[in-house]
């Protein structure tokens, strides 16, 4: 019984239908964000729950998720590795061209809130890896990219003001987008590029936002974009939830104390929760301090220290984890581990995966399985251990990614440097 | 950047608290429900 029990703790059975949930199914909402005022509903962008899915867009192409992602780590690690002398030019690693939004079905996470006077209830993609919040602005001056709900007029807002460009707020854009603002008319102009290219320029401005009836913020500084190109199809823009004194938290910091959570869900058919201060925040939760990376100051640094499988601990030398720190965010789909840490991890998952099919590797992922014919799959527990004694044991759905029954793998990748 | 939600933290609750300058988790459930 002893044994039993204790596989139970360290290995997780997963009912393969489950890897692949049925698009009609019901939505469940989450009773988080539906009880919680500071709280907004996590939708998948294309699920059920979404109020803006349109049935134009494709089924999400995994292998491009996948390239896409690569393209942001590549952006993140160029970022952060200012110092290394072979660092990753940009333009090279960011070499896919910015597309119409409409033509990429991915799996984005959205949540909904009211902007200007009178309020109108936009879908934005949230993101802890920026910092500027911007939604498409009319009159689209040079372009906007389609998106489902009506795009924000300034014009018939009472609350919309433009900010000067000699204000401090347009100064800070700096740090927050990594462009100096600059003038049209006194106004301040941002301009924000992602890694994949994508981008949106257009003014800085304050509005009113609204999240619940009852939380509502006057003067909230957000790019009004008229020209915005990417993949962001059909939502209205993004809520940054970085550290940079221009995101969201660190504007509401006098309420919400610079506090927020969330919970992503992992099929389309519920909705999790984006919740801004302590509201209902479990007492389980464990803590592990943020650190702080040079170069890299509006990500949230983590100090990861160890990494188990199946409950037993990988030998993996402190310093594979110190030298290149690690960070969390909520906007990269694979996590990425140091070389040596992810060849244990690796190596350790497939040990207890050995009566598995192997299959060939797709995409960044290189440890797959095919399980077509089983209806259960047994796979070892993963869990993290952080600075300040923190353990975190990942759901059943963080260690693997389905692209289908013959494709199950391991939802990791290895980093190709030691020190990104 | 590409954005897409992190499969590591589905159907974990992550608790940024910035004033206090860390960051925690707790098992939330298959749904966050």
């Amino acid at each position: 019984a002893q044994e039993k029990q204790r596989r139970a703790i360290d290995s997780h059975t997963i009912q393969l239908s489950s890897l692949f949930p049925s698009s009609s199914s019901p939505c469940v909402l989450s009773t988080r964000a539906s009880s919680t005022k500071s709280s907004l509903h996590v939708t998948h962008r294309h699920g059920t729950c979404s109020r803006i899915t349109s049935a134009k867009a494709k089924s999400p192409d995994h292998a491009e998720i996948l390239r896409l992602d690569q393209a942001r780590v590549n952006s993140i690690h160029s970022k952060l590795s200012k110092k290394l002398t072979d660092r990753v030019r940009q333009s090279k690693s960011t070499d896919l061209p910015a597309k119409d939004g409409s033509t990429y079905g991915s799996g984005n996470f959205v949540v909904t809130l009211g902007i200007g006077t009178p309020k109108h209830d936009l879908s934005l993609i949230f993101d802890t890896g920026s910092d500027l919040t911007w939604i498409q602005c009319e009159p689209c001056v040079r372009t906007c990219y389609s998106q489902k709900e009506p795009i924000f007029n300034p014009s018939s807002s009472s609350s919309y003001h433009n900010v000067s460009c000699s204000s401090a707020e347009c100064s800070s854009l700096s740090s927050a987008t990594g462009n100096s603002g600059t003038c049209s008319a006194s106004n301040c102009v941002y301009g924000i590029q992602y890694g994949d290219q994508s981008f949106s320029v257009g003014f800085l401005a304050k509005e009113k936002f609204t999240l619940t009836a009852s939380n509502v913020f006057d003067g909230v500084n957000f790019g009004c974009g008229e020209n915005n190109q990417g993949l962001f199809t059909g939502v209205a823009g993004l809520l940054g939830l970085g550290r940079d004194k221009l995101s969201f938290p660190s504007q509401t910091a006098a309420t919400y104390n610079k506090i927020f959570s969330y919970c992503l869900p992992s099929s389309a058919s519920y909705t999790g929760h984006l919740t801004f201060g302590s509201a209902g925040v479990s007492r389980s939760v464990k803590f592990t301090p943020i650190s702080t990376i040079t170069d890299g100051t509006s990500f949230y640094g983590l100090d990861i220290v160890g990494i188990s499988v199946g409950g037993q601990k990988l030998a993996i030398p402190p310093t594979v984890f110190s030298t290149p720190g690690a960070l969390i965010d909520s906007g990269t789909v694979i996590s990425r581990l140091p070389p040596k840490a992810y060849a244990a991890l690796r190596g350790a998952f497939k040990a207890k995966m050995s009566q598995y099919k192997n299959t060939s590797a797709v995409s960044i992922l290189d440890t797959c399985y095919d399980l077509t014919g089983l209806k259960t799959v047994t796979i070892p527990t993963v869990s993290f251990y952080f600075n300040g004694g923190a353990v975190v044991q990942l759901g059943s759905k963080g260690v693997l990614y389905a692209f289908k029954m013959s494709q199950v793998c391991l939802a990791f990748a290895g980093n190709s440097d030691d020190n990104n | 950047a590409a954005i897409f939600g992190n499969v590591q933290q589905q159907t974990l609750e992550v608790v940024y608290d910035g004033a206090a300058g860390r960051v925690g988790f707790a098992p939330n459930g298959w749904g966050c429900t």
